[in-house]
């Protein structure tokens, strides 16, 4: 995955991201592609949860799927989740759960119901940071004020890292693929840099939603195991979902 | 050491969107979950209209892991025991899953595999 933060000079708020899922879950040959990430095309879905006919949230799901990966309270603030890859992973989380430990959320549960009870970009931030997870996991989020953006790295129990927007000092976007900042990506799945390449030359007088949509088409941030991706805007409450191919000659992760 | 160029990489696309192309595979269906209903009922009709869909993406996670463990030992325990997680999992999430199971006519241990993917999958 790749989620993207960006600010614009004028303090407006845009996020991004590439949903990829399906990794040597099996190749179709014939179609050259991942036949996960093809199954899950069609499950894809945009969804209004209402109460008293009030829109609460909406998220880019998968149908079937009652967490949430992407997802807008409109007005209040924005939310993706990375994965995050650690020998101390979810399936630790899992047993411990079966064996009865279950203090912790499983991730899909704590980010449905940090979109549909948080009422502020502070409160939201708050509960990404310091719940006890069954997973790592990186929380991407922001809020509609300038400066209002954050990528948390998380393990199961404590936040490592929370990197933070600062436009007054240069750092106008923020951008997770899946590896923590401050280690190299592996090399042969960088997206990390041409990704930064790309936002570095969009400037940040040019954000825009269509100008993310640009970043997250180029390969390899494009690649086999994109399923969508997902545009959102929090002052306007807009949110917008694509489905994604990624024609040969394309990185197969 | 020198790095090989990346064989996939490109220059930075611009004017992509509005979407069009061979990238873009189409939009993504619309629809709303009322929040007032019981757990059990608020996701019936995507699941019901979803339910081919579900149960293609349900039975090739099976085929996987029949290709890692043969034998379907390790399947047929963890059908037995995921509807049983299921039952573990906090309200309202655990009746949301239930009324999916139901309405998808899908087994529910295996809406509960798809539901906790991402924890099992992060190793």
């Amino acid at each position: 995955c790749t989620s993207i933060i960006a600010e614009d000079k004028a303090g407006k708020l845009y996020h991004a991201r590439n949903l990829d899922f399906g990794l040597f879950l099996g190749w179709d040959i014939k179609n050259s592609s991942w036949i996960v990430t093809q199954i899950l095309k069609p499950l894809m879905v945009s969804l209004d949860f209402q109460r008293n006919n009030k829109t609460v949230f909406r998220s880019a799901n998968l149908a079937g799927y009652v967490g949430m990966v992407s997802g807008i309270r409109p007005g209040i603030f924005t939310l993706t989740m990375n994965e995050r890859f650690s020998i101390d992973g979810g399936y630790i989380g899992v047993f411990e759960w079966i064996f009865g430990k279950r203090d912790g959320w499983w991730m899909g549960f704590l980010t449905r119901s940090v979109l549909e009870n948080s009422t502020s970009y502070e409160e939201a931030k708050d509960r990404l940071t310091n719940a006890r997870l069954l997973a790592p996991a990186y929380f991407i989020l922001a809020g509609n004020q300038s400066g209002q953006g954050s990528v948390i790295t998380r393990s199961r129990t404590a936040a490592l890292d929370v990197w933070n927007l600062n436009a007054s000092f240069g750092t106008w976007y923020v951008l997770e693929t899946n590896y923590d900042r401050w280690k190299v990506p592996l090399a042969v799945d960088d997206r990390r840099t041409p990704a930064m390449k790309c936002m570095n030359r969009t400037m940040q007088q040019n954000v825009s939603l269509p100008a993310l949509y640009n970043v997250l088409s180029t390969k390899p941030i494009l690649n086999k195991l994109t399923v969508s991706t997902t545009l959102m805007e929090v002052s306007e409450g807009r949110i917008e979902t694509y489905l994604r191919d990624c024609p040969d000659p394309c990185s197969p992760w | 050491a020198v790095l090989a160029k990346d064989p996939y990489g490109e220059d930075c696309r611009y004017q992509q969107y509005p979407p069009t192309g061979a990238t873009f595979r189409g939009s993504v269906p619309d629809y709303i979950i009322n929040l007032d209903l019981p757990p059990r009922e608020r996701w019936v009709q995507l699941a019901h209209e979803k339910k081919d869909e579900l149960k293609t993406i349900v039975e090739h996670i099976k085929k996987v892991m029949i290709v890692f463990f043969p034998s379907g030992k390790l399947l047929h325990l963890l059908e037995s025991k995921m509807a049983w997680l299921g039952s573990t999992l906090p309200y309202p999430f655990n009746e949301e899953i239930e009324g999916i199971a139901h309405a998808a006519e899908v087994g529910l241990g295996d809406i509960v595999v798809f539901n906790v993917f991402y924890e099992i999958f992060t190793v």
